[in-house]
This record gives structure tokens, sequence and C-alpha cells, in this order.
């Protein structure tokens, strides 16, 4: 399982939520306008953010964030 | 299997309920206006509840939450 | 598997039925107008009950309850 | 697996059948008017009988009993 | 994997035929009109023979008995 | 895996053949015209004959035997 | 997984031939005119030949034999 | 995974090839005109080969050999 | 897992090449026009080559070598 | 699980990050204009970075990074 | 899971990366002009470049590198 985020600004930022018993921010990536990320959920993310103006695409259909 | 929520307000909240014998909450995550969130249900999250109004979008179609 | 339910009104009560041998109540989810809830079928819970006016989607399809 | 059901009157009844050698109702539900209930098979039933008006969904299609 | 049978008269019979060497009647469900049943194949069951006017639904289309 | 049979007459045999080294006739079931049956393949059973004026529902398609 | 033969003649043969590293006639089953047979692949079976005119159901569409 | 033969003249040949680091034909069956057959890939063949007028059905499409 | 060619001319060359860390030509099959053949990918075979006038089945769509 | 990557200018990169509780950049791959590259998930990747224009292929649909 | 590649020119190059914590090139395979390949991924390739004029056919659909 994996989804797909396009930046349409810069200072995106795409947030990784621990799994287990407690939800703490592990990872935080910046991305510049028009870069391209495809992130997995893993072993160690269960539940992904996303703040700021980007293309996000999932198995659930494509959704703007930031607006 | 995940949900995907995009706050159409400020002060969305998503709660994840515990699975198991016991039912509580177990995590509350805020959701400022635009943001959108990817969310799975994992060993320890048998069930979601969304308050204040975005859209949620799960297998079963997208449901409007908050109207 | 999960089912997703809005509540159409306050009040609407999702109640968990227990999964093995017997067959009782084992958590009840009080919902407010708006709200959305997903649910799993788990371990602990093999049947779900709803009372009052709802929007229930399940893969069999989406019905309203209370009415 | 699971089945919905939505009961259009009061006093529907939805049976649980033992599954293994004997077949004997192990449970038995009452629905009034307007309540949904989703149910799977399991691991003790493994057949369900509805009596009265009701819309029953399964991966089958629909089909209204108590008519 | 299941069927879905509804009575459309009186006395139907949905017998259960036992799975294994031999292949005797196991079990015998009668259905008064309207009644609708959803049974599984099991370790028990591995064939299932339908008497009198029914609908029959299964992943191989509807069909009707009696006629 | 199941096939379905429906009766077109009376006397209508559905055969099961043995799995395994040796092909042998292991049951025999009579129908009456309007009986339906389901009838999965099995540890026993490996191939099954129609004979008689019958609907038979396979994955395949529908064939009408004794025509 | 399975495949259907019609007969479309007397004295159609369906011969199944041996799995492993010979290749051998284990079993062959005459069909009268009208007959119908369902056949599985299995542990003795990987190859199964049609003599005579007959109608075949495969997963890769219909074919007749005998012409 | 199976595939289908039927042979449009006499003499049609179908060549199974060993599985394993030798590649080597293991049997080679001859088909009448008409005559149909149905072969698995097995423990022992992971090639096949047909030579002369025939019509040949995979899942990839239907293709006519020896043209 | 299987792809189909068919020689278009004499002399079509069918190459399988190892599975692992090294990679080298392990069987060269020559097809003479109109000839068949289906081919696995096995715990031998990794990848295939085909040089010459060849239509190419794979589960990705049909191509024609050699031009 | 794989996606596509066609370069549409030279100097595109594409940047793959650390499975597991860390998440770091392990390799980065320079690719020139019209080059292609299908690339895994894997044990040691499960984020995928691409920077510079190029045409994002994935499960979820096309993209263009860069722009 | 495989990808088919044609050349359209001389001296296209199929390279495959190593799968693991290192990114090396362990395999390039020269294609000449109308050459087809059909290439899995393996337990030693999880990344694969392609340089020069080709059609290049994956699940994601087919895409021309070199252009
Ligand atoms: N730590 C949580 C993260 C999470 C996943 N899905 C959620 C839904 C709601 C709230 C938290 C979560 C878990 O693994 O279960
Ligand atoms: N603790 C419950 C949570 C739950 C999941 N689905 C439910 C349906 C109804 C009521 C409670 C639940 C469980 O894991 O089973
Ligand atoms: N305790 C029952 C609950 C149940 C599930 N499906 C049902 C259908 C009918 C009646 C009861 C049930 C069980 O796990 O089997
Ligand atoms: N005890 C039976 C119940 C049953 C399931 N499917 C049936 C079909 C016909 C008759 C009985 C049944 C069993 O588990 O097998
Ligand atoms: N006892 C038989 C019942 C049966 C299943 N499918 C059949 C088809 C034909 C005849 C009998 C059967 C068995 O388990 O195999
Ligand atoms: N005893 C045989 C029965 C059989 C199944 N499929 C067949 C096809 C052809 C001939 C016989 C058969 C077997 O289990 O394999
Ligand atoms: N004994 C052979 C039978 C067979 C199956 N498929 C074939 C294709 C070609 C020739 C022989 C066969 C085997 O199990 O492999
Ligand atoms: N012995 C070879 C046969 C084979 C299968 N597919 C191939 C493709 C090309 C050449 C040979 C083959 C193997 O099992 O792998
Ligand atoms: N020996 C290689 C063969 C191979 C498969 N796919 C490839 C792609 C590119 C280059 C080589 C290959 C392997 O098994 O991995
Ligand atoms: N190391 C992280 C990388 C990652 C995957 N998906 C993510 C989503 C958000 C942030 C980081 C990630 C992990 O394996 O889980
Ligand atoms: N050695 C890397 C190769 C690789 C696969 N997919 C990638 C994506 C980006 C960068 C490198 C890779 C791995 O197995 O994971």
């Amino acid at each position: 399982e994996y989804i797909v985020v396009k930046a349409l600004e810069n200072g995106v930022t795409i947030i990784g939520l621990t799994r287990g018993k407690d939800t703490k921010f592990h990872h935080s990536e910046k991305l510049d306008k028009g870069e391209v990320m495809v992130l997995q959920f893993t072993e160690h993310t269960s539940a992904i953010k996303i703040r700021g103006r980007a293309q996000v695409f999932t198995k659930l259909g494509g959704v703007e964030s930031g607006s």
C-alpha cells in the first residue's frame, strides 16, 4: 500500500505517525514545488499527515491538501 | 486498509478507538482546515470516529462529516 | 472488513455484539448528528446493530437506519 | 463474510444456527422497525434465518423477507 | 461460500448432505412462506438440496426451485 | 467451488466420481422435477456426471443436460 | 479448476492423463448424447483429452470437439 | 494454469518440455483432427510446444499454430 | 506466469536467461514458421529473449519481434 | 509493487528512502533525458522521492514531477 | 511481476540493479533492433534501467524510452 504526493508549492510537509500504542511524529519530509513522493505504509508508519498545497493520490481517489 | 480525511474547517478531530475487549479513545488528532490525513486500521485501532466538517473517503465511498 | 456510519440525528447508537458462543452487547457508542464512524469486525465483534437515523455504508450497498 | 438486515416492521427475528454436526438455534435477535444489523458468519454461526418483513442484503443480491 | 433461499410457499425444505465418503442427509430445515435463509458450505455440509417453491440465489445466478 | 443443478424432469441423476488414482461412482443422487441441488467439489469428489434433463450452472456458464 | 463437457453424440470419450514424470491414460469415461460432466484437475490428472462430438467449456472459452 | 488445444488436422503434436536446469522433450501427444486437449503446467512441464494446424487458447488470447 | 510466442518465420529463437546472481543463456529453442510455444517463468528462468520475426503475447499486451 | 519513471530532462534524480525507524536517503539515481526506470519497493526502500522533470507512473495514475 | 522491452534501434541497453542495501549494476543486456525481452523482478533485481530507443510495457502502461 502506498500513496503519492506532488507538492504544488514549496514547504509542503509529509509527516509519518508511529504505528503502535503511542501515536507520535517519527519523520517529517519537506517537499519543494513539483517534487513527487511515493510513500508506503510500513512497520513504523500507520498514519500520514500532509500540510501545505499538494495533490494527494490514494486508492480512494485524489484530493488536494492545503485548500 | 486505510481511510482518507480532509479537514474542511479548523479543529476537525480524528479519534482512534482501541481494538480488544474494551473500547476506549487511545488517540485524538486535531486537523487544521485543508490538512489531509491517511489512516490505517491497525493492531491498536479497530474503529475511527470523525468530528467536525471533513471529507471522509473510504472504500465504501465518500461522505462528509459535520453536516 | 469495515462499515461506515454517519449519524443523521443526535443519539444514534452503534452496538457491538460479542463474537463466540454467547451473543451479548459489549460496547455501545453514541453519535451526535453529523459524526462519522468507521468500524471493523474484530476478534471481539462479529455483529453490529445500529439504532436511530443514520446512513450505513457496507460493501453490500448503502441503507438508512431509523426510517 | 457478512449480511445486512434492515427491519421493515417491529418484531423481525434474526436467528443464528450452530456450525458443526448439529444444527440448532444458538441466538435469536429481535429488531424494531428501522433498525439495521450487520452480521458475520463465524466459528459458531454457519446459517442465518430471517423471519418477518425485512430487507436482506447479501453478496448475491438483495431480497425481502416476510412477503 | 453461501447460498440464499427465500421460501415462496410454506413447507419448503432445505437439506444438508454430509461431507466425506458417505453422503447422507444430516439436517433438514423447514421454511414458511417469505422466510429467508442464508446457508454456508461447511466442514459438515458439502451439498444442499432444496424442495418446494423457493428462490435460490448462488454465485452462479438465481434459480427457482419447485417449478 | 460448487455447481448448481435444477431437474427439469423426474429421475435426473447426479453422480459423484471418486478423487484419487481410481475413478468410480461413490454416490448417485436422484432428483425430482423442480428440485435444485448445489454440490461442491470435495476431498472425495473430483468429477460429477449428470444424466437426464436438467439445467446445470457452473462458473463456465449454463448448459442443459439430456437434450 | 474444472472444465465442463456436454456430449453431442453417443460414445464421446473423456480421457484423464497422469500427472508426473510419465504421461499415460489413467481413466477413460464414456458419455452418451446429452450427458454433462464436470471434471477437475487433480493430484492424479494434469491433462484431459476429449474425443468425439462434444461442447467443451473452459475458463479460456468454449470449443467444440469432433468437428 | 492450463491451455486448450484443438487440432484442425491430423498429426498435430503437443510437446511437453521439462522443468529444471535442463530443457528436454519429456512427452509428445499426437492429436487427430477435432480432438481437444486441456493441458496444465506442472511440476514436470514448464514449457509446451505445438506443431501442426491447431487452435491454441491461453489466458493471453487465442492463436492458430501451423499457419 | 507464462508468455506465448508464435513464429512468423523459420529460425525464430527463444532464449532463457538464468535466474540468480549471474545472467547467462541456459537454453535456446528454435521455432519453425507457425510453431507456437507457451513458456513459463521458473526457478531457472527469470528473463526471456526473442530473436527473429514472431508474435509475442504477454499479460502486458501483444508485440511483434523482429520488425 | 513498482513505479515507472521516464526522465523528460537531464539530471532527474530518483531517491530511495530507508525503511525502518530512521528515514534517510540510501541511494540516489541520476537519469538522462529519455531514460526509463522501473523501481520496486523493497526491504530497504519504503519511500521514493523524484526531483526534476519526469513522468511518474504509479498504480494510482500518472503525474509529472518538476512542474 | 515482469516488464516487456522491444528495442526500436540497435544498442538498446537493459540494466539490472541489485536488490539490498547497496544499489549497483549487476547485469547489462544489449538488444538489437526488433529484439524483444521479457524480464522479471527477482531476488537479485529490484530496479531496471533502460537506455536507448525502446518500447517499454509495464502493468502501469506503455512508455517509449530514448525520446
Ligand atoms: N499509533 C496508531 C496510529 C493510528 C493509525 N490509525 C489511526 C486512527 C486513528 C488514530 C490513530 C491512528 C496505531 O498504530 O494504531
Ligand atoms: N474494541 C472493539 C472496537 C470495535 C470495533 N468494531 C466495533 C463495532 C461496534 C462496537 C465496538 C467496535 C473491538 O475491537 O471489537
Ligand atoms: N456470537 C455470535 C454473534 C453472531 C454473529 N453472526 C450472527 C448471526 C446470527 C446470530 C448471531 C450472530 C457469533 O459470533 O457467531
Ligand atoms: N450445522 C450445519 C448448519 C448448516 C450450514 N449449512 C447448511 C446447509 C444445510 C443444512 C444445514 C446447514 C453445518 O455447520 O454444516
Ligand atoms: N459426501 C460427498 C457429497 C457430495 C459433494 N459433492 C457431490 C457431488 C456428487 C455426489 C456427491 C457429492 C462429498 O463430500 O464429496
Ligand atoms: N479419479 C480422478 C477423477 C478425475 C478427475 N478429473 C478427471 C479427468 C479425466 C478423467 C478422470 C478424472 C482424479 O481424481 O483425478
Ligand atoms: N505427465 C505430465 C502431463 C502433462 C501435463 N501438461 C503437459 C503438457 C505437455 C505434455 C504433457 C503434459 C505432467 O504432469 O507434466
Ligand atoms: N527447463 C526450463 C524450461 C523453460 C521454461 N521457460 C523457458 C523459457 C526459455 C527457455 C527455456 C524455458 C525451465 O524450467 O526454466
Ligand atoms: N539473473 C537475473 C536475470 C534478470 C532478471 N531480470 C532482470 C532485469 C535486468 C537484468 C537482469 C535480469 C536475475 O535473476 O535477477
Ligand atoms: N522509514 C520510514 C519511511 C517512510 C515510509 N512511509 C513514510 C511516510 C511518512 C514518513 C516516512 C515514511 C518507514 O519505513 O516507515
Ligand atoms: N538496492 C535497492 C534498489 C532500489 C529498489 N527500488 C529503489 C528505489 C529508489 C532507489 C533505489 C531502489 C533496494 O533493493 O531497495
